[in-house]
């Protein structure tokens, strides 16, 4: 990612399979990075994000340094097992947001639409709002809701 | 369509009971609000370590956090999802619950792939990969940590 | 207290001047407590205790031991200064509830009304829902809060 | 009416400011939204360690926590209550802020009342007294714990 919230300069992360962890002191950026993936499957509540508007999730600056002009995001999965309906080895899904707040989305490199994304992203059972998500401070939620929003949870999974 | 709905519900239960016995030592269970109606509200019962049953809504806070985690993981384990991101999941959690939930999510990632953010130790040191993540002048980086205990495992 | 949620025996327990803590596992009762002193201080919301209705915050017994009959709750202030309008050296506060949900309070042992309970408290700028008590999971109320009901918590202290 | 309200306000938002500084290291206020009106709501500016001015709905966990408790603190120096009853307030600090929040109730604690329910081992040293409390068969029960610490001084 590059440019999105706290991280100014373009950094990768290497998720491998397994257990990782992140870890740091308070608002060192932890959850920033949870946002940012959320931001790239597309995730449109910006409140869910932490921010009232979208182009607030830009870097936006320090005392001496300015603001970043774009924020983007790319996730790569790996496709050996081909569950994303396409033939590339690996698949990437970048999403890049500038000041007015505009999103484009690309599959691949290529520019593509949030919905396109949705799509390929729902054919490996991916979803920005999924409860394989557990936001900070959420743990309990599937205890404090409904009955009827934790039976939707198993047609889901259905 | 509702004999899929039963034979989810019927195998996540049963994972339910096996995940909540083993993390909170007592019994649990999922049950429709009315068994014959698959538009009904999903239940959980949940009785820590031999305690009385009582309403879901009055466990203290680490209660919750391990049911909450126990319907998570029976459901992973019926069908995982491509992976797993825990923001400060074990917040509310005692020393000896953090250890558990550590473990579980330990051998669960030998199959799925999880991401663990958390301030606790032992959490971390359970980890097969860790990274710190610091602010300087309003910059986030990130760093490969490594832990002495990864060298000599 | 006695017979109330967890504590069916009856416990005393002195609270001190300065610094107290509790610690313990997961369940073990701790907020159980805390739910003791503000159902002592007249709080009527069974809900932020997390009871649907009074009669559930009696013990309600095991495996081998019946439900208590009632639960009761007595809170000891130091009067030596006489912040409380009243000539004795310490105060207590005593509420007792029974299956039907009844609540008989006492000041100094001699029954009285909830109202005179709340009045008297009010004297020594104690409140059953006080800011000075921070529930579990609420301590950023105050940040998650609408900036009137900020406002408030200076107009209650001015 | 209108005079006590302003002197309550500027009092508690110099002190907000001093504890907002000792414990965050950084800018913070405490504003009328619209400063002629004692009817408007109170904002809270609060830039932790010289970070850019966000609104607080955007800071961490951790951040929220601190500038709550640095805002509890702040009223507590203009007018104590009689008591504080704090619940696991520290389940979101790291190490660092956990032991600046401990330090700083050891400090009050010399005039004021706290009761501290709490999972984190360096609180709880830093405590006058400690109550452990535990379950058996359902039943809670409290005992008075020593800590070595306490013996010697
Ligand atoms: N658009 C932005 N530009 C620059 N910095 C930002 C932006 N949005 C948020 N931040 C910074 O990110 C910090 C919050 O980071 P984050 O929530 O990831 O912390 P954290 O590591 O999860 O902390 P905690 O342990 O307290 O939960 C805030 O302090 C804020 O200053
Ligand atoms: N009326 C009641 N009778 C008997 N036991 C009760 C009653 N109400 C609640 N309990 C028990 O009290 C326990 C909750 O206690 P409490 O919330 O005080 O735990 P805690 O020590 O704060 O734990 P945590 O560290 O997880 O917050 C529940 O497990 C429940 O079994
Ligand atoms: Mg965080
Ligand atoms: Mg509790």
């Amino acid at each position: 990612m590059q440019g999105f919230k706290s991280f100014r300069k373009r950094v990768s992360i290497p998720i491998l399979p397994g257990f990782t962890v992140f870890c740091g002191p308070n608002g060192s950026g932890k959850t920033n990075i949870l946002d940012a993936v959320c931001f790239a499957l597309g995730r449109t509540s910006t409140k869910s994000m932490r921010a009232d508007r979208l182009h607030e999730l830009i870097y936006h600056g320090n005392a001496s340094i300015p603001p970043s002009d774009y924020a983007s995001v790319s996730l790569w999965f790996d496709n050996s097992d081909r569950v994303f309906p396409l033939e590339t080895p690996e698949v990437s899904i970048k999403r890049k947001i500038n000041k007015k707040g505009i999103s484009v989305y690309k599959i691949n490199g290529k520019t593509t639409t949030r919905e396109k994304v949705l799509e390929l992203l729902s054919s490996a059972r991916i979803h920005p709002d999924g409860f394989n998500i557990i936001m900070q401070g959420d743990v309990s939620q599937v205890i404090d809701m409904s009955p009827e929003e934790r039976r939707e949870i198993i047609d889901q999974v259905a | 369509k509702k004999e899929v709905f039963y034979e989810c519900l019927r195998a996540i239960d049963k994972n339910f009971r096996e995940v909540f016995k083993e993390i909170a030592k007592g019994e649990g269970s999922l049950q429709l609000e009315n068994p014959l109606d698959i538009r009904s509200g999903l239940l959980i019962q949940a009785n820590p370590a031999g305690k009385n049953l009582l309403n879901i809504d009055a466990m203290s806070g680490g209660e919750k956090t391990l049911t909450a985690l126990a319907f998570l993981f029976a459901i992973l384990k019926y069908k995982p999802a491509p992976f797993y991101i825990l923001d400060e999941v074990d917040a509310a959690l005692d020393k000896v619950n953090t250890r558990k939930i550590a473990e579980m999510i330990k051998k669960l990632s030998k199959k799925e792939q999880f991401i663990v953010i958390t301030h606790n130790d032992y959490t971390i040191k359970q980890g097969d990969r860790v990274y710190g993540v610091s602010m300087e002048n309003g910059e986030s980086k990130i760093l490969g940590l490594e832990l002495p205990e990864m060298k000599a495992g």
